[in-house]
């Protein structure tokens, strides 16, 4: 089954949802 | 995508099934005198050993047993409840002789931690948490999180817990719009909590600021699933998530797990592997448990089934046994034993 559908992957995304997330 | 355009695990016939994947090991003769309600595995402290115990739960009482050898338990301590009775046992790993349960009539009202006493060794109750309890999860580093009342005034706590059992610290996480139904720790990612919810969204937390970072809505075809386990690797989520309410077909059988793969940066979601019960074998989910990558389920039929979410394919059935039909089913937290319960309250253990 392709990942390509997804979008773009980040291998940091917990950091950068993190940053961009309401604190 | 819907589940039907997800890939289905293979179906071998129930003929092909290695019967050697389980064996028994030990059993507990109906040992409550009543009908179990929970069973689990944990780690007990005794004159400075640390044994694997079982712990068994039925309504009014839970019982702690420890290994006499290695067919054998006897049994060394018992809580007894007579107000409000036993829903579940709460394992929380990492935490060494302390029991939490949750109490009450169809809704869970209270969360309790069951301890010993240092000086006499007697038994005790502390009470952790009352209210419209409508979720909880063990974490790892003595944690667990609950979710109390619904949408408009809900309230997600994470209670850390000292040795005595007390909750030594309290932390809020950020409640989404929607009720949580479910929590999962993620794997790979230290401080992700993910929760469904009950309008099919999956949120993700950040243990350690209480930040809701991410909601996700899921196709309506996984409806109020229940998640039993989420890893992450290579910036994708993987989720596992039982399907209860999914409808049986001719070409995929009767779908009892899916796994599905999330990217939360963009939210996108597929299902990538349905578990469906072998050719020739009835029922559905009934209740379920996943450790690391093996789902067992309880079935409709009494029957309990195992997949092994890397091969895709169910490894094991266990029909009932001496025709009574299975009701509990549990991943031991100390080794890679199943517990197994009936209906009449005998719980099996077998070597996965």
């Amino acid at each position: 089954c392709s990942t390509a559908d997804l979008g773009p992957i980040s291998l940091n995304w917990f950091e950068e949802l993190s940053s961009e997330a309401p604190p | 995508h819907s589940t039907e355009q997800t890939e289905t695990a293979d179906r071998p016939a129930c003929d092909n099934l290695n019967p050697g994947n389980l064996q028994l090991v030990s059993e507990l003769k109906n040992p409550s005198s009543s009908c179990s309600v929970d069973v689990s595995a944990m780690w007990w402290e005794r004159a400075g050993a640390k044994e694997p115990c079982i712990v068994t739960a039925c309504e009014d009482v839970v019982s702690l047993w420890k290994p006499l050898n290695s067919l054998q338990w006897e049994k060394v301590h018992t809580w007894h409840f007579t107000e409000v009775p036993v829903l579940q046992i709460v394992p929380v790993p990492d935490v060494y002789n302390l029991i939490c349960v949750a109490l009450g009539s169809l809704e869970i009202r209270e969360i309790r931690a069951l301890l010993c006493s240092s000086g006499d060794d007697s038994e005790k109750q502390v009470l952790l948490k009352s209210g419209d309890i409508k979720a909880m999860l063990g974490l790892t580093k003595r944690r667990l999180v609950s979710s109390t009342g619904t949408f408009c005034n809900q309230q997600i706590q994470i209670m850390t817990f000292a040795d005595d059992g007390s909750s030594k610290d309290e932390q809020l996480l950020m409640p989404p719009d929607e009720t949580v139904l479910t929590f999962a720790e993620v794997q790979g990612t230290q401080e992700a909590l993910l929760g469904t919810t009950t309008v099919n969204s999956i949120v993700i937390w950040n243990l350690k600021t209480g930040q809701l970072l991410k909601k996700m809505h899921i196709d309506d075809s996984y409806q109020a699933s229940v998640c039993h386990g989420a890893y992450s690797e290579k910036g994708l989520l993987f989720v596992v998530v039982s399907q209860p309410c999914a409808k049986e077909s001719q070409a995929l059988g009767s779908p009892v797990f899916q796994l599905l793969v999330i990217n939360p940066k963009t939210a996108q979601s597929v299902g990538v592997l349905l578990c469906s019960l072998p050719q020739g074998q009835a029922g559905r989910f009934l209740e379920g448990d996943v450790k690391d990558h093996v789902a067992a389920a309880v079935l409709t039929s009494g029957t309990i089934a195992i997949w092994d979410l890397l091969l895709g394919h169910c490894t094991a059935l266990l029909p009932p046994v001496s025709d009574q039909s299975w009701s509990l089913v549990k991943w031991s937290g100390t080794d890679s034993h199943l517990l197994a319960g009936q209906k009449d309250g005998n719980i099996f253990i077998y070597r996965y």
